[in-house]
């Protein structure tokens, strides 16, 4: 029902019309400056996708055309972990969401995350982020899918702290290169093979291009239009927490027809596909639903002990099995009824890491296949304090038995493996089944979009002010700056210093005195009771009107001395003219040369 | 540079270590950490690039740029661990080394 006259908004089969609606759109595109190999289109790429400005007949519309984009850019140059730390924080009372379209090697055989201060960062975004109500960080699942790579491990993949988005194409399919895994929430759109659409957006580019392209794919292109779909929730209700968001997604995503995904509805009525998560995401669904959300309750959690094992892994098709019983006098002080994330800490020896798989049983019975078998994973450390994460059991009783079932997928030349240790974490609320399913009801009323008019509001707090702890920083180039003019404004202050002290022991070198010790010129009575005298070097000898030269006798005065700027070096150029250095006073206005002699060199 | 952690504080190709600082007093004021870290960071022979984002009690400590061709790396990481491993102040060091992280 919305009009733009962007070229290529037709093209932009992605979009949802009546989910994008939005209140205003004011924000020029943010330009980045031009790098060697043009490598960070990336960004205006993810930029275009949510924020693209309508209406301004340039290539494209963003999912949330009114929110503003704000780029961090820490992947053209060596990244370390405090300069992540650095990056998740930024800004971080401004920014809402983080989309994070990057992360670890998709390549089948890295097991990396954020270490220890980026995991800081997370849960300190999460707690003081956004006014108190938690930064909102978005990661791409992987492109490793070719690898059978799994985004269990990628540590931001499968943190509880982000919203893990993976990609499906335009009929709704896992596209070649996309990744499952248990941790996903949701998926969205994006790329497929050849013959299928790719996403459209702005594409900066500096030696050519149109400042468009219709070839955005990746889980690159799905995660930021999942952020856009975020901020148009934030829109309408910007009082929702980190977690609040994720439950929204968890509560509408849709699951829909697609025989391989392999979905499973667990004991709370929620479907989840290691391929697509809770399903697609759906933009009026997620506003709508946002509308009427008021907030989950805390967030509770139980770890269990360290689970010491020592158990050798059989090769398949038998498996290792290991149980864990939370009982309810475990979940009394905590609270905790029904689950949210459930987290599982492994450490396994093995020679050959890629053959292991891992099962998670929730009491339910519900399987999360937390670690797949990777062909290319030939690592011989196998995993240490490594936690992998499903959301599959969300909504469930968190009481109960759980089950880990590890296999062997490998060949019976390799040594076994052993599982040195477990640990079982497990995250949720004091929401009982029964308001779990009260809240899905209540969505499924609102989505009819009666309360999306502006006349509905809950309540909703402003939010903390939490300041930035960035005091004045000082980039090294003004640094740089500072210690340069510094360095220059000493280097001539010495040089002038010594250009005077070098003047005065020549003038007084060269000065002759005939009539026995040198004095110094009659202090003028006016000048002192004016409060002009200076104390200064004679710069000559003082001669009375009819050319006898006499001795001055004391410091002379500045109606004496205001002789052409002695201190310019071109004054003490020798070639010049003697008569000038000799009688620099002759421009003098007359009226100063009352004094009883005129002053002669 | 004091509050200023920026990636480009270090020079590059330094060494460099995050630290975690037991505040005194939880809440006690940030010159105080500050001063703490400048102390920690002279007697490690590094340089204090200030605060890591918005984590408090966390600071990034570099190898000063002028040191870098002096002293072998070795040496510097032999010493900077001796001094950051037994400082009563010090809860958690790391050194940071370079993650590979690819755009998707």
């Amino acid at each position: 029902s919305v009009h733009f006259n962007d070229p290529k908004y037709p093209q932009q089969w992605h979009l949802s019309p009546e989910g994008s609606y939005d209140l205003n759109s004011n924000d020029p595109d943010p330009m980045p400056h031009p790098d060697a190999e043009n490598g960070n289109h990336h960004g205006t790429r993810c930029a275009g996708e949510i924020a693209a400005v309508p209406n301004n007949s340039f290539c494209a519309v963003g999912v949330a055309y009114g929110s503003r984009i704000a780029g961090i850019r820490v992947l053209d140059g060596p990244l370390t972990d405090s300069m992540e730390a650095v990056a998740f924080n930024t800004h971080y009372q401004i920014n809402d969401i983080y989309s994070c379209s990057w992360g670890p090697d998709d390549d089948g055989k890295t097991v990396d995350g954020p270490h220890q201060l980026g995991k800081a960062a997370l849960q300190h975004g999460v707690i003081a982020g956004r006014r108190g109500f938690g930064s909102i960080f978005v990661v791409a699942s992987g492109n490793g899918g070719q690898h059978n790579d799994n985004c269990n491990y990628d540590g931001y993949a499968n943190s509880i702290y982000t919203v893990t988005i993976g990609a499906v194409d335009e009929e709704g399919r896992m596209p070649f290169y996309a990744e499952e895994c248990a941790s996903m929430l949701a998926v969205t759109f994006s790329g497929g093979d050849k013959m299928l659409r790719s996403i459209v957006t702005t594409d900066w580019d500096l030696q050519k291009g149109t400042g468009c392209t219709e070839g955005h794919t990746g889980t690159s292109a799905a995660a930021p239009l999942a952020a856009g779909m975020i901020a148009l929730m934030l829109q309408v209700r910007p009082c929702l927490t980190w977690r609040d968001v994720q439950h929204i997604i968890v509560f509408t995503a849709t699951q829909y027809e697609d025989r391989r995904a392999d979905w499973t509805t667990n004991e709370a009525g929620f479907s989840h596909s290691h391929q697509h998560g809770f399903g697609l995401l759906n933009a009026w669904r997620l506003v709508n639903a946002a509308k009427i959300w008021t907030s989950v309750p805390y967030l509770a959690s139980y770890v269990s002990p360290v689970l010491k094992e020592n158990k050798a892994i059989p090769l398949s098709p038998h498996s290792l099995e290991v149980l864990w019983n939370v009982s309810r006098t475990d979940l009394e002080m905590s609270g905790l009824k029904t689950l949210e994330h459930v987290a599982v800490t492994v450490s396994i020896t093995h020679p050959r890491r890629g053959s292991l798989e891992l099962k998670l049983f929730c009491p339910s019975g519900m399987m999360s296949l937390i670690g797949t078998p990777r062909s290319m994973d030939s690592d011989p450390n196998g995993f240490n304090d490594w936690t992998f994460s499903t959301v599959r059991c969300w909504g469930e009783r968190a009481k109960g038995i759980y089950r880990l079932v590890i296999r062997d997928v490998g060949d019976e030349t390799l040594q076994a493996g052993v599982l040195r240790q477990w640990q079982l974490t497990l995250y949720g609320s004091v929401w009982s089944p029964v308001d779990i399913r009260d809240r899905q009801r209540l969505l499924e009323s609102a989505m009819s979009g009666k309360y999306l008019h502006d006349g509905f509001t809950l309540p909703c707090p402003p939010g903390l002010k939490i300041p930035e702890e960035n005091g004045y920083t000082i980039t090294p180039n003004t640094l740089k700056t500072l210690v340069l003019v510094g360095s220059f404004t000493i280097f001539w202050t010495m040089y002038y210093m010594l250009e005077i002290y070098l003047s005065q022991r020549n003038v007084a070198s060269h000065r002759v005195c005939r009539s026995g010790p040198c004095h110094w010129p009659q202090r003028s009575q006016k000048a002192r009771e004016e409060g002009t005298e200076l104390e200064s070097v004679p710069l000559c000898n003082s001669k009375d009107p009819d050319g006898v030269e006499t001795e001055s006798e004391g410091p002379p005065t500045t109606s004496e001395l205001l002789a052409p700027d002695l201190l310019d070096p071109g004054a003490w150029d020798l070639s010049q003219d003697r008569s000038t250095l000799n009688c620099p006073h002759r421009h003098l206005a007359p009226d100063l040369l009352q004094g009883k002699e005129e002053q002669i060199c | 540079l004091a509050g200023t952690h920026r990636p480009g504080a270090q020079g590059p190709g330094g060494l460099s270590w995050a630290v975690h600082l037991d505040s005194l007093e939880d809440g006690g004021p940030e010159e105080t950490l500050e001063q703490q870290a400048d102390a920690l960071a002279r007697a490690a022979g590094l340089l204090n690039a200030g605060r890591i984002g918005e984590l408090r009690g966390y600071y990034l400590l570099v190898q000063p740029v002028g040191q870098q061709q002096g002293q072998p790396a070795e040496a510097v990481r032999r010493q900077a661990e001796a001094v950051l491993a037994g400082h009563e102040a010090v809860r958690w060091h790391s050194e940071q080394r370079l993650l590979k992280r690819a755009k998707r």
